[in-house]
């Protein structure tokens, strides 16, 4: 018996979903955050984010097909971490590093805050 | 993503959903 392993599967399927997700196909959900409008698919955003987990597991929320999310979150911090759940890329623009701290804390993504916060240890001069 | 510095970050990279509540 063998067994054949692909080991670029995880990212092609990623890429495919995102690909899903550029031409608005299966999206189910569209995320406010504050005017700016972000269509996604409720299970990618439910498996990199604890909050959306909590959201969508719950019996009367998982029905939702639109979330408004805190005023307080910065809507480029949260398309750079939906870019991220979709490419396994986080783009860390100086400017942007804190809203996408702030961003992930509020998202319940634990491993992203704490990458962000040693990458800004290791960028204090 | 050309020209720009890319770190490589080995560790976990989201929450683990658990098999059953």
């Amino acid at each position: 018996d063998s067994c054949i392993q692909f080991t670029r599967h995880a990212s092609d399927v990623l890429l495919n979903l995102n690909r899903l997700r550029s031409r608005d196909i299966l999206t189910d959900v569209t995320i406010l955050v504050n005017r700016q409008q972000f269509r996604a698919h409720k299970t990618v955003l439910m498996a990199c984010s604890g909050l959306f987990y909590t959201i969508f597991t719950d019996s009367l929320k998982c029905n939702l097909n639109a979330i408004s999310l805190d005023p307080k979150v910065d809507p480029e911090g949260f398309a750079i971490l939906l870019e991220f759940m979709y490419t396994s890329r986080l783009t860390l623009k100086e400017s942007l590093i804190m809203a996408i701290m702030n961003t992930a804390i509020y998202l319940q993504m634990d491993h992203v805050v704490d990458t962000c916060h040693r990458f800004i240890k290791s960028s204090d001069p | 993503y050309e020209g720009v510095n890319t770190i490589k970050e080995m560790g976990r990279s989201i929450h683990e959903i658990p098999r059953q509540e």
